[in-house]
């Protein structure tokens, strides 16, 4: 890809399912700096969606940024998005370069 | 050595 394109791309995942279906791995102070989707399961709203891919790496959820967070408070910011029931969906922004 | 191979590797959450 050329240099102005961009590397990032938006996924809205429609809460569909009752779990979101992602596995992490990551978040500051790890080999990992920012989350890392490791599985997804199937028949969770995450497959479901169709979007999402093992390997990517999470920037934002729902506009918030996950640099600089520690693991357990990126799962849990990813955890709270899924349950809130302000949004019957919640925005991931991702990026397959590491 | 490069600092982030110092760093230790993640736990892993189901979500």
């Amino acid at each position: 890809p050329g240099l102005l394109e961009p590397t990032s791309t938006l996924v809205r995942v429609a809460k569909s399912a009752s779990t979101l279906g992602i596995a992490i791995e990551g978040g500051a102070n790890t080999r990992q700096p920012l989350p890392r989707i490791v599985t997804i399961q199937r028949g969770g709203s995450a497959h479901n969606c169709g979007q999402l891919k093992v390997g990517q790496v999470i920037l934002e959820v729902n506009g918030v940024s996950m640099r600089s967070r520690e693991h357990r408070d990126a799962a849990r910011l990813i955890a709270e998005a899924f349950k809130t029931k302000e949004r019957d969906h919640v925005d991931f922004l991702v990026t397959d370069f590491n | 050595r490069e600092k982030r191979l110092t760093l230790p590797p993640s736990e892993i959450t189901l979500l």
